[in-house]
């Protein structure tokens, strides 16, 4: 099981559509600072259930609808595909291939999908649990972060222990 | 519930252990229960010793030596609950070129099991990438995706555009 | 009083104009005093918009973004309330190295009437230095000083001893 | 006025006495993680009359005398001293060098001095005051704090500027 790609549309900095695709070995994002590489962690972090706009380092939720430019108009939707080879059957669902979305207007309206089908945020979380993948799982470590564990005292440092394993 | 715990932390105490050498290329460290307290409610203290040097406390540490701390917390961790995924993002800002490169070897080992997301503006890191992403904004305030040479990810910080293919 | 603040905020706020846009190489950098307060009672807030963007919060920015703007309030501070000596620790670590350059050019422009002393990892900031000192550790955990050729920094990290005169 | 040279006796990993001179143009301090560079930049401060042990990462002031190493023992005595050339008399002293020193030993007396004569921390203050120089001057920006005035909240930001400004 591994992520094969990410689609961005309308998130944060990421007007235009925009697909990385990985293969299942490790893979480097690079670039000038402010283009755009924490906005994908970011990304994946929303797709997968993030509910506070701090932690996606907003003011609020629609914080994360491309707000435009000097050139280019704010958009009115935000949204962000994950598509995961399934293969081995690693996540609880009967297909080789689980995508995994979520989408915002601007409106406030927002939903989640589950291979094209709409479903609930706990059917997402419900597909991960356990496996360490989700908004605040220990498998992503934010910019900024590293050291979060050394910063904590002794009792959270506990919980961080027991929450990933 | 309590030999649940303390054998899960015995484990990645080990790792922790092993894995802190690793990154330090020697030294000690290891991760303790707070003494004299209940096991279901101690908190958890760690211990770095960097090579050739006495033990003192976490604060006294150099910023690189505390990221390589952290990452070996982190590494120890997904070593007994391995996640499929795990993005990070700058981890090794603070890093010198050796401990970058000695991060680099402790990550490959990890890239055997797991799928990693590097993003980061080491030359370090990026060169053992199997795919290399590059993100930049072409158009201001819009980011958009590049695929990324080594040689031009070198010349990156000054003209984004050169990287463009 | 109040004269004495509102004069100096309006100077430093200029002043800060001024080199967020030299730091960015374009957009716009602001200091407002709380709205409908008592100036003497107003907290200050920080606008920060890179060019081609639009103003949002300052948690929005990113990493580097974040230096540049911290780096641009210091300075700031600095031009009205010059210090003879400055002691900057590792304040470039998150700047790609467009932005590395553009910090080295206002630095060497306050470096005219102050005396700057740099702790770094980057070549782009030491090759500025008209004086360069090693320190590294020959004997394990007993620091000693060492003289330092650009070459040799280059090649630093993969032994120190290299460097050693 | 310049910092012409710090001395290092004793001081944190500068077990042995170590000298760094320097010029009015710009220096850069430069060398492997852990090595001792951030201990200069504490060095500095110490002697101008940090009374924190934790401002200089310790738990105690006797964190700041060399602890010893697997091969050397720990020594009884730190000693850092700060030479000033003081040519256009910019500080308040009648001489043309100002050095200000400072001493702890294990039993816990300490001692400053001006100029080899042994004075109060207060005057070692009086020298200073209104430079911009000295332990929590705005004029050392310590690692990892570059961004503390944009992480502060609007009204410690304006108690920072009263005290830069
Ligand atoms: N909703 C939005 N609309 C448009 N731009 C946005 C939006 N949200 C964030 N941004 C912009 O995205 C940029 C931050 O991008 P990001 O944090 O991904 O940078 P980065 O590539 O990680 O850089 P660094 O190397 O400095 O960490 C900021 O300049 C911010 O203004
Ligand atoms: N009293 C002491 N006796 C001996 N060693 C000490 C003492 N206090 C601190 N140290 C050591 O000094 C080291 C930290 O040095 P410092 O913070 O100056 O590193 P640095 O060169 O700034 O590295 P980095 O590039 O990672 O920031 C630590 O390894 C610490 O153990
Ligand atoms: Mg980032
Ligand atoms: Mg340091």
């Amino acid at each position: 099981m591994y992520l094969k790609r990410i689609s961005l549309t309308g998130f944060k900095s990421f007007a235009d559509p925009v697909d990385f695709d990985f293969d299942p070995g490790t893979s480097a994002i690079v670039g000038p600072n402010g283009c755009g590489k924490s906005n994908i962690v970011d990304a994946f972090r929303w797709v997968l259930g993030e509910r506070s706009a701090k932690g996606l380092r907003g003011s609020e939720m629609l914080d994360v609808i491309f707000k435009g430019t000097k050139t280019r108009s704010a958009l009115s939707r935000a949204e962000v595909r994950l598509l995961f080879d399934n293969d081995d059957h690693f996540l609880p669902i009967e297909a080789s291939e689980v995508e995994v979305a979520r989408i915002l207007l601007r409106d406030g309206t927002s939903e989640y999908q589950i291979n094209r089908r709409r479903c609930r945020l706990k059917d997402v979380l419900a597909i991960f649990a356990d496996t360490g993948i989700g908004a605040d799982g220990y498998s992503v470590l934010g910019q900024g972060r590293v050291d979060a564990f050394l910063r904590a005292n002794s009792q959270e440092r506990r919980k961080i222990f027991e929450e990933a394993a | 519930c309590r030999t649940l715990f303390t054998d899960s932390f015995q484990e990645v105490r080990q790792n922790f252990q092993e894995i802190f050498s690793m990154m330090f290329g020697g030294g000690t460290g290891d991760l303790k229960l707070e003494e004299n307290v209940d096991p279901l409610e101690a908190g958890i203290d760690v211990v770095a010793r960097p090579p050739g040097k006495r033990i003192s406390s976490l604060r006294l540490l150099s910023g690189g030596e505390r990221s390589l701390t952290a990452i070996s917390v982190i590494f120890a961790l997904f070593k007994s609950r391995p996640s499929p995924f795990c993005i990070l993002d700058e981890v090794d800002a603070a890093l010198d070129e050796k401990n970058n490169r000695r991060f680099v070897r402790v990550l490959n080992e990890f890239a055997k099991t797991s799928q990693f997301l590097l993003i980061t503006h080491s030359r370090i890191s990026m060169v053992e990438a199997e795919r290399l992403y590059g993100v930049t904004m072409e158009e201001q305030g819009v980011s958009c995706r590049v695929v990324v040479q080594i040689e031009d990810a070198k010349q990156w910080g000054d003209d984004p555009t050169m990287a463009v293919h």
